[in-house]
């Protein structure tokens, strides 16, 4: 099974055309294996990507070097996983 | 697993086998209403299954939906589900929907890439693609919902087999997507097809591939807004709307364009409920209410089909 311990999902707030731009330039970058769960379109809109654990620096770098804000929307995308492996265990065994 | 559909449990996820379980009964349930059609086999060999709900006269007009083309979505094949009980609920109840439905029937693929779905329950959550292979790449899989044949092969799509956005070799060169449209080309009467995305809260019609506006683009707008004016009433939920080009990014060879393309004048795609924290990760807890809303969404769209013949 694919492991996902450590990566996160981060929500980026590009405020304008410059910022959209530099979010692609990340998308580019292929060794980063970025999962954009919510590509970048236009400023205002939100951008979410996947990051795997050992690219988290380099992307963090990355964007706050640019003035470009972001958020942790999900901590650790495995332990998510995780509880919802269970809660599906949990309605199978009920049902 | 329960042995009735009224003991199913509609709050939560489940796996490829405990859905077509669920049809099964569906349709053992509702036989005068509800069959199981097989639409062709997937690139690992597994059945593709459409519902079919009808109250019996043959030649009729027809709704598609389809939930669930890009498997890690998983809200959409939860709510698809939701929608089959629904649909077999509300017939002979509400006053509107059964209209739509002794008029028209309404094809559901619940599960609409199979072996993606599988994977995501095995080996890969996050995984988007068919299963299919590229020869001469080691990479998997081909976006589904950018390997039709509009604008296929265009900027908004990577001709990159690594990438999520892959579209393929040729159009149609997915199975998953050929069956589809040999079932609606053969069809031929099929008049509103909705295809369920998650996340982002939108309602988009066509372009995805050019900025030109479609020749139906006022009445596809109007439509729109009444679809999400009708969802926001049960929770509050806002969903903006507009073509796909102008709302979210240029994206070629996609579903809903072609079909625009064959004469489907009603044509829309949904990206479904965003809390701002979870994705695709969205919580079980979560699937009712959006199913519910939605529903609101779809129930406009078919009376306007219904109420619009061309």
């Amino acid at each position: 099974k694919e492991d996902f311990v450590g990566h996160q999902v981060l929500r980026i707030s590009a405020a304008h055309e410059a910022h959209v731009q530099k979010v692609k330039e990340l998308e580019d970058l292929e060794h980063l294996q970025l999962d954009f769960w919510r590509g970048p379109t236009q400023p205002g809109s939100p951008i979410d990507v996947r990051v795997p654990f050992l690219s988290l620096q380099a992307v963090k770098v990355f964007l706050e070097a640019h003035d470009i804000s972001y958020e942790t929307m999900i901590e650790d995308v495995q332990l998510l996983l995780d509880e919802e492996q269970e809660q599906m265990v949990a309605a199978q065994t009920r049902a | 697993l329960p042995l009735s559909t009224d003991t199913f449990n509609y709050a939560a996820y489940h796996t490829l086998d405990e859905i077509y379980k669920f049809m099964d009964t569906l349709v053992a349930e509702h036989p005068d209403l509800v069959s199981k059609i097989n639409i062709g086999k997937t690139f690992e060999g597994r059945d593709i299954f459409v519902l079919k709900f009808s109250t019996g006269v043959t030649d009729r007009p027809a709704i598609w939906i389809d939930t669930g083309i890009h498997s890690r979505e998983w809200v959409t094949q939860a709510s698809g589900v939701w929608f089959a009980k629904k649909i077999t609920q509300d017939y002979g109840q509400d006053s509107t929907f059964t209209k739509i439905l002794d008029t028209m029937d309404i094809f559901l693929e619940i599960v609409t890439n199979p072996d993606g779905f599988a994977f995501t329950h095995s080996k890969n959550r996050m995984w988007r693609k068919t299963r299919s292979t590229t020869p001469g790449s080691l990479c998997v899989g081909v976006d589904p919902n950018r390997n039709w044949d509009a604008g296929f092969g265009m900027a908004g799509a990577s001709s990159n087999p690594c990438s999520d956005t892959y579209h393929g070799k040729s159009a149609n060169s997915e199975v998953e997507v050929k069956s589809i449209v040999d079932f609606v080309t053969k069809h031929g009467k099929i008049k509103a097809f909705i295809s369920i995305h998650s996340y982002s809260q939108l309602l988009l019609y066509p372009y995805g591939y050019k900025t030109e506006p479609a020749p139906d683009q006022a009445e596809l707008d109007e439509l729109s807004k009444a679809a999400v004016t009708a969802l926001a009433s049960l929770y509050g939920t806002k969903f903006k709307y507009g073509s796909i080009i102008k709302t979210i990014y240029q994206a070629s060879g996609s579903t809903i364009d072609w079909t625009y393309s064959q004469g489907i004048k009603y044509s829309f795609t949904f990206e479904l409920r965003d809390t701002g924290r979870y994705g695709f990760l969205l919580p079980a807890s979560q699937i009712i209410p959006t199913a519910q809303e939605t529903w609101l969404a779809l129930l406009t769209i078919m009376e306007h089909t219904l109420n619009h013949p061309y």
